[in-house]
């Protein structure tokens, strides 16, 4: 319940957005997130299966990462169990 | 895996399957705890130069180099930054921060998938022979995303982002995270663009059967896969003091007590605890159960760890007993004292005699292996059951294949019970679950692929399950162990995988990515959240009418609403197009529902192919009464032109 509370996002960029003056979208997502928080980092930046990235984030900050330009979706990660 | 390769007719079809150089060029993906890379199933004596089209890697970690990979497992990486973000840096003394499997569930599942034949394979001779992977010449490369403390999706979702990379040829995935819209579902992205890619995506559809609207894996573009039972059982029955003997199953190898009747106590009554019954860490007084048998129920904790705690109390010996949740499905165990396994109803046979005679006693005699077995395949209680709780116009799961008792290759770092206290090492272990089944699909999948290398994902699942059997050889129908009845399609989807009839399906049902495009805009899907599976601006045209009924899905699952319709009858289109996969031939329909409420009629009925890959569409039309909820009725269409039968199951269920 802290405001401060970090968790996983995943966050799908519209990679058609991408700004003209970044010639590459990891750039560009760094970019994106380093605007809203200036200790988050990439986790991972995903090419094939989707068009984004992960990183830690306080709500706050997702929410606020949502309301940027080029970004589709900032959800929380899941967590999985075998079978 | 031993026996599974009979089960399914690979030995018997032997010469219908690929040439071994073109399976070889098959690359299966395994997302899972990742791999011990010394099993004698990934030995690549025989095989040639890795694909040229292989991108991958074998990564460096803990205890792991490159040196681990061979021309058998090609590739091996893992993900934690996910993990290890929610729970902070590995424990490199407790887990691996590598590929290596320290939990022996990813070793288990690749070598089912695509493992070398090893001969002599057991476990403590149990399930001995030849054991085999389903396509023994394909390339395994394993993707660890599980680890201690679970699989996160960003982990999870960095793996198939590779693996796609990677350009491996069919990804299986043994895991699951419940039920959320596709567009929040890692698994469910990560498989549209896979499949998109031309990569199968096989996935287990969970073990939170037999409840309905338990699957996990749900989406179209991935093939979801139940568990079944082999003909194969592993008996060792409890001789009572009465003179019953109660069937049970066990893979407990070591001293036992023959013919030495010993004292026997029900858990609960050798407890303090209010779950004393269940066997739970620390709840057994020692003083009631040393030496004796103890009666544990099962249930909250792991079987085996049950048997440990008898075990850490003094007992002899345990026997497990199923309660309401699993019936009368026998799941065996290598439990660390002599135990055994039985149903409710032998269960609750045993109780009886334990609160009737004030000096209960039983011995437990081990039988070993026995094959045979009939009825079977059986669909196993915990396998996940339909309807689609996201999608209810797509009946899951797909197909089931052998998920119960499975040997294949473990870890070397613990013991077959997986507990901390068993010391014991072995090559191969026999556990259960549709983790089990999905690889066995997984391997048969790649098999396919390298007899029709051009057909889609769609195509290759379309293949398994038209040509998927729903009766035994005797015309019965398989069987639910959870209800002792027939199975329906919520349970078995098309029913059981025959991999030599899928290899010559006739006709296929074929899927593309404009297709599922179409599918999200008939779920009415934003497009943002288009975007989110899709990878794209897609925007659905306004002007057009998207249905789900009209996905060309190989099955039919007709949700009805009780109250849909004034008149009382309710009209539903589907609309199919099949594509001819085999000689030119005229295929004739018939339509087999026992159901006095739903009338069925299909248009045309029947559809001439005169070239390869020529494409026909029919129609169907479902006409249903208002009937009380939770009704529902089951039954097939068949396309035949006399050799070849294109079944497809049909699921309808009033809410």
């Amino acid at each position: 319940s802290s405001p401060e509370k970090k968790r996983t996002y995943i966050v799908h960029m519209a990679k058609s957005q991408m700004p003209a003056s970044f010639d590459d979208h990891t750039r560009w997502y760094d970019s994106s997130l380093k605007s809203v928080s200036d200790s988050a980092e990439l986790l991972y930046t995903y090419t094939n299966a989707i068009h984004g990235f992960s990183t830690r984030l306080t709500p706050e900050e997702a929410e606020l990462l949502g309301n940027l330009p080029g970004i589709v979706s900032v959800l929380p990660e899941l967590k999985y169990e075998l079978h | 895996t031993t026996r599974t390769p009979e089960f399914l007719g690979l030995e018997k079809s032997a010469d219908l399957f690929p040439e071994s150089d073109s399976v070889s060029e098959v690359i299966v993906g395994v997302l899972d705890t990742g791999v011990w890379p010394e099993s004698k199933s990934f030995d690549h004596t025989g095989l040639g130069p890795v694909p040229s089209n292989w991108r991958g890697e074998c990564e460096f970690g803990t205890n792991f180099s490159s040196s681990n990979c061979n021309r058998k497992l090609i590739g091996a990486r893992y993900f934690s930054r996910g993990y290890e973000a929610v729970l902070g840096p590995i424990d490199e003394s407790t887990e691996s921060k590598s590929p290596r499997d320290d939990d022996g569930h990813g070793t288990h599942t690749a070598s089912t998938a695509a493992g070398s034949a090893v001969s002599g394979a057991s476990l403590f001779g149990y399930a001995s022979g030849k054991a085999r992977g389903m396509a023994t010449r394909a390339r395994v490369a394993v993707y660890k995303v599980c680890w201690i403390g679970g699989c996160f999706s960003s982990d999870i979702l960095a793996a198939i982002d590779k693996a796609i990379g990677d350009n491996v040829n069919v990804l299986s995935m043994s895991l699951g995270g419940g039920t959320s819209d596709y567009y929040r579902d890692s698994v469910a992205i990560g498989a549209f663009a896979a499949a998109e890619k031309g990569i199968l995506v096989s996935c287990s559809a969970g073990n939170a059967g037999p409840s309905p609207y338990s699957l996990s894996n749900v989406a179209p573009w991935i093939t979801t896969v139940g568990a079944g039972t082999l003909d194969r059982d592993f008996p060792a029955y409890v001789s009572l003091g009465n003179g019953l003997n109660i069937s049970g199953v066990s893979l407990y190898r070591g001293d036992a007590f023959p013919n030495k009747m010993l004292p026997f106590v029900y858990a609960g009554n050798a407890s303090n605890a209010t779950n004393g019954n269940l066997c739970m860490i620390d709840t057994l007084i020692p003083e009631k159960v040393s030496g004796k048998i103890v009666l544990c129920d099962r249930g909250v904790s792991a079987r085996v760890q049950k048997g440990a705690v008898v075990k850490a109390a003094g007992g002899a010996g345990m026997v497990l007993a199923n309660t309401a949740a699993n019936g009368e499905e026998l799941v065996a165990d290598a439990h660390l004292l002599p135990a055994t396994a039985v149903g409710q109803k032998s269960g609750d046979v045993i109780k009886s005699y334990l609160f009737s005679d004030p000096n209960p006693t039983a011995t437990i005699l081990f039988e070993g292996t026995k094959v045979g077995i009939e009825p079977s395949p059986v669909v196993a209680a915990f396998s996940s059951r339909g309807p689609n709780s996201i999608t209810p116009e797509i009946l899951k799961p797909d197909v089931i294949a052998p998920g119960v008792n499975i040997i294949a290759g473990w870890s070397g770092s613990l013991g077959p019970t997986g507990l901390s206290t068993d010391m014991r090492r072995v090559g191969f272990n026999i556990i259960s679950g549709t983790s089990m089944s999905c690889p066995h699909v997984s391997g048969l999948a790649a098999l396919l692929k390298a007899a029709h290398p051009q057909w889609s994902p769609a195509a290759l699942r379309s293949a398994l399950m038209t040509t998927a059997y729903t009766q035994y050889k005797n015309g019965q129908s398989i069987q639910d162990v959870a209800s002792g009845r027939p199975s329906t399609p919520f349970d078995h989807g098309a029913g059981h995988v025959d991999p030599a009839a899928a290899l010559n399906p006739g006709l296929v049902y074929d899927l593309d990515v404009a297709d599922y495009l179409g599918f999200l805009c008939a779920l009415n899907y934003t497009s943002a959240q288009i975007n989110m599976v899709a990878r794209r601006n897609f925007t659905c045209d306004p002007a057009k009418k998207y249905s789900l009924t009209d996905l060309n899905y190989p099955s039919f699952s007709v949700p009805l609403q009780t109250a849909q319709s004034d008149s009382g009858s309710t009209v539903l289109k589907y609309s199919r197009t099949l594509t001819n996969v085999g000689s030119p031939g005229t295929y004739k329909v018939s339509v087999n529902l026992k159901s006095e409420a739903v009338k069925v009629s299909v248009e045309p009925k029947s559809l001439s192919f005169s070239e390869l890959n020529e494409k026909k569409s029919y129609t169907v039309t479902f006409t249903a009464n208002l009937m009380p909820s939770n009704t529902v009725s089951f039954g097939h269409i068949e396309w035949s032109e006399g050799t070849h039968v294109v079944r497809s199951p049909i699921a309808i269920s009033w809410t």
